[in-house]
C-alpha cells in the first residue's frame, strides 16, 4: 500500500490544530506540513501499521530537525561564518577576540534587559568577566533597572543620561572593556515596534557602531502570530544570529519558537524559565515537541 | 493559496454565480484560518466558526444585500458580540487596581491613566505595588513626575498588600488612585495570593487586566484565571501600534466578559485612546 497526498493531507490537518492551539505561527505551520508531506506522500506502508501514529511521529521529527538543524551561516555571514551550535556559549567566548559583543533586540516587554543580567550571571559563574551597557536610554527606569542588576551581580555598568545616544553607550561599554581587559559586554537595547521606522534605524545605527559578535533576539513565548513578523523585521535590520525566547514558565506551550525559526533561521539557544537569574535553560526541540503535543 | 485574511477570503464568494452549501464550507473553512491567524483562541474560532456556518446556510439575506455582504454581515455581527457593550469610565471618584502578566505594559498604562484623569481636572495619587521587577518604583516615579501626579512607594519594602494600605491611607481624599501591580501568571500561587490580597486592602472600584495585542492563544485562559481570582471589571489593549491583531486580547474579553475600556497605542503617556469596536474589529479581520 502507499499513503495517498489526500490521506496525509486530512491527517495533517488533525494535527495542525495542535500546533495552532501552542501558538506556532500559520505560516510556520504551513511549511512544516509541506515538508511532512513531501516526505511521507507515495511513501510504501506496511499492512497493519499504524497511519495516523506515523504521520504524528513524522511531523514530531520534521519539528525537532528544524529547530535542531545547525545554523551554517547567519544572516550577516561577516559576523561569524562559522557553525554554531547550542550550547555554544563558552565555546562561543573562548574562539572570539575579546570584548565579545552581545546585543539584545525585540519588542516591548518581551524580557531583553532580564535576559541579560540572566546571561551575565551564568557567564560570570564560567569565569567570564562581564560590563553590561545600558543601551536603553528612553523608557522611565530602564537605567535603574540595570543598575540594580549590575549591583547585585557585582558587575560595572556603562551608562549616560537618560535621552541620551544608545549607539554612543554601547561604544563606551566597548572600550572600557577593551581597556581593561574584560572578556564581555552585553548591550541592552530599549523595546521597539518593528513598524517604527525611526526606532528600527535607531537600533541599525546601534547595530553598526557596537559591531556585534552576535546579535540576540528576545522573543516572548506568549506571543501569537505576530511573532513571525516581528522576528522579520529585526532580522531585515540588524541580522538575527540566535534567540532567547522568555516566559515559557507562563503556561505557554512554546511554538513560537517554531514560528521565530522559520522567520529568521536563527537556533533558539535558551528559554526563561522565570524572573530569577537561575531560570535560564538550554532550548531543546524534544522539549517543545514534548508540551506541543503532550 | 492561503487567505491571510478575512478580505480575501470573502472575495471568494464574489465570483461564485451562486452560493451553495459546497461554498459555504469552503469559506468557513477558511474563515477559521483567518480567526487563527489573528490569534483568537482555537476553542472560539471552532465554536465562532461552526455558529457563522449555522447562520450562514439558513439565514436568508436580507432583501437587496449580496450573500457576500450577508457573510460578512453574519461574521462581524458574531465578533462584535463577543465585545459586548462599551462603557464609558465614570470620572467620579474611584479606586483603580492595573493587573496582568509579564511586560504587558501595566506600569506604562498606569500612567497614561493618571494623565488622562489630571487633564480632567481630577486629582490622581499613583501607587507603586510591584514589589518585584527591580525598579518597578523608579519607572513609575518618572512617569509621574512628568506628569504632576505623586506617586507612593518605597523602594525596599517587600510586602505589596503593605504599601498599597499606606497608599491608600496617603491618598485619602484624592479623586483617583491608581494601583500598579507586579507581572505574575495563573500558575505562580504565591503572587496570586498576593493579588487577592492586595484587592482585599485596596478595595478597588476598577481592576482592568492589561494585555498586549500580541499574545496569542493562553491569553483567554489566562484571562480567565485573572477573572476567577479577584473578578475583573475591564481590559486595557496595549501595543496596537504594532501588527498583532489582538486576537488573543478578544479571547481574554470573551472568556472574562469584561469590556475593553482604552487601548495603547505607543510608549508615549499621552498615547491612550478610547476603545472604537468597529475599527479594532476590522483591523482584527484585516
Ligand atoms: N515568568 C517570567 N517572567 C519573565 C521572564 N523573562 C522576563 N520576565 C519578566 O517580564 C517582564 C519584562 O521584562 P524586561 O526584562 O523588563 O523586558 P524588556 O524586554 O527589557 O522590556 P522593555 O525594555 O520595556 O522593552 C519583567 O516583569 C520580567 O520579570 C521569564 O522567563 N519568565
Ligand atoms: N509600542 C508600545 N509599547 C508599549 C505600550 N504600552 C507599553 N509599552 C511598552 O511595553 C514595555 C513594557 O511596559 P511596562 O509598563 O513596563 O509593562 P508592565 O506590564 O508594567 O511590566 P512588568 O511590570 O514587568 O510586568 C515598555 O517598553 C513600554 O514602553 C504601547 O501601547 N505601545
Ligand atoms: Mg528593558
Ligand atoms: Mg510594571
Amino acid at each position: 500500500r502507499r499513503l495517498s497526498e489526500s490521506r496525509v493531507g486530512e491527517l495533517l490537518d488533525e494535527l495542525e490544530i495542535a500546533l495552532l492551539e501552542s501558538d506556532v505561527a500559520l505560516p510556520a505551520v504551513e511549511a512544516i506540513k509541506k515538508r511532512v508531506k513531501q516526505d511521507l506522500v507515495d511513501r510504501k506502508v506496511r499492512l497493519g501499521t499504524d497511519v495516523p501514529d506515523m504521520v504524528e511521529e513524522a511531523l514530531k521529527d520534521a519539528i525537532t530537525a528544524v529547530l535542531a538543524e545547525p545554523v551554517v551561516l547567519p544572516p550577516k555571514a561577516r559576523r561569524h561564518p562559522s557553525r554554531f551550535e547550542p550550547p555554544f556559549f563558552s565555546e562561543f567566548v573562548d574562539r572570539h577576540d575579546k570584548p565579545v559583543v552581545l546585543m539584545f533586540v525585540g519588542i516591548n516587554g518581551t524580557g531583553k534587559t532580564t535576559t541579560i543580567a540572566k546571561i551575565g550571571h551564568m557567564l560570570m559563574k564560567q569565569g567570564y568577566s562581564i560590563v553590561i551597557a545600558a543601551g536603553d536610554t528612553f523608557r522611565a527606569g530602564a537605567i535603574q533597572q540595570l543598575e540594580k542588576h549590575a549591583d547585585q551581580l557585582g558587575v560595572k555598568l556603562i551608562r549616560h543620561e537618560a535621552g541620551s545616544d544608545p549607539a554612543s553607550v554601547a561604544y563606551d561599554a566597548i572600550e572600557h572593556a577593551r581597556a581593561r581587559r574584560r572578556d564581555v559586554v552585553l548591550v541592552d537595547t530599549a523595546g521597539r515596534m518593528q513598524t517604527d521606522t525611526g526606532l528600527m534605524e535607531e537600533m541599525s545605527k546601534i547595530e553598526r557602531v557596537a559591531n556585534p559578535s552576535l546579535v540576540i533576539y528576545v522573543g516572548d513565548a506568549l506571543a501569537g502570530n505576530d511573532a513571525v513578523n516581528e522576528a522579520m523585521a529585526f532580522n531585515r535590520a540588524v541580522g538575527v544570529d540566535a534567540v532567547v525566547l522568555t516566559k515559557v514558565d507562563a503556561d505557554a506551550k512554546g511554538g513560537a519558537a517554531l514560528s521565530i525559526r522559520y522567520a529568521t533561521g536563527a537556533p533558539v539557544i535558551f528559554v526563561g524559565t522565570g524572573q530569577e537569574y537561575k531560570d535560564l535553560e538550554a532550548f531543546s526541540p524534544r522539549w517543545m515537541v514534548d508540551r506541543i503535543f503532550g | 493559496g492561503l487567505a491571510s485574511s478575512l478580505k480575501d477570503t470573502l472575495r471568494k464568494i464574489v465570483n461564485a454565480p451562486h452560493i451553495d452549501a459546497a461554498l459555504i464550507k469552503e469559506v468557513v473553512k477558511e474563515i477559521q484560518r483567518a480567526l487563527l491567524l489573528a490569534d483568537i483562541n482555537a476553542a472560539l474560532a471552532l465554536r465562532l466558526t461552526k455558529e457563522i456556518e449555522r447562520r450562514a446556510l439558513t439565514e436568508k439575506p436580507p432583501a437587496g444585500m449580496s450573500s457576500r455582504d450577508h457573510v460578512v454581515r453574519i461574521v462581524y455581527e458574531e465578533l462584535v458580540r463577543i465585545l459586548g457593550e462599551t462603557r464609558e469610565i465614570s470620572l467620579k471618584k474611584h479606586v483603580i487596581m492595573m493587573v496582568g502578566l509579564y511586560g504587558q505594559g501595566k506600569t506604562t498604562t498606569a500612567g497614561k491613566l493618571a494623565l488622562y484623569f489630571k487633564k480632567r481636572g481630577l486629582r490622581v495619587g499613583l501607587v507603586a505595588g510591584d514589589v518585584h521587577r527591580p525598579a518597578a518604583y523608579d519607572q513609575l516615579t518618572q512617569l509621574g513626575a512628568r506628569i504632576g501626579v505623586p506617586v507612593h512607594g518605597e523602594p525596599g519594602e517587600t510586602r505589596a498588600p503593605k504599601m498599597v494600605r499606606e497608599g491608600m491611607e496617603k491618598f485619602d481624599g484624592y479623586d483617583i488612585i491608581i494601583i500598579d501591580t507586579s507581572g505574575r501568571h495563573s500558575l505562580e500561587d504565591d503572587l496570586v495570593e498576593e493579588m487577592k490580597r492586595i484587592a482585599n486592602v485596596a478595595q478597588p472600584d476598577e481592576k482592568f487586566l492589561v494585555i498586549d495585542a500580541v499574545m496569542g492563544q493562553t491569553a483567554g485562559p489566562q484571562a480567565r484565571a485573572f477573572h476567577e481570582a479577584i473578578t475583573l471589571t475591564g481590559v486595557i489593549i496595549t501595543k496596537m501600534d504594532g501588527t498583532a491583531k489582538a486576537g488573543g486580547a478578544l479571547s481574554a474579553v470573551q472568556a472574562t466578559k469584561a469590556p475593553v475600556v482604552f487601548i495603547g497605542t505607543g510608549e508615549h503617556i499621552d498615547e491612550l485612546e478610547k476603545f472604537n469596536p468597529p475599527g479594532f474589529i476590522s483591523r482584527l479581520l484585516g
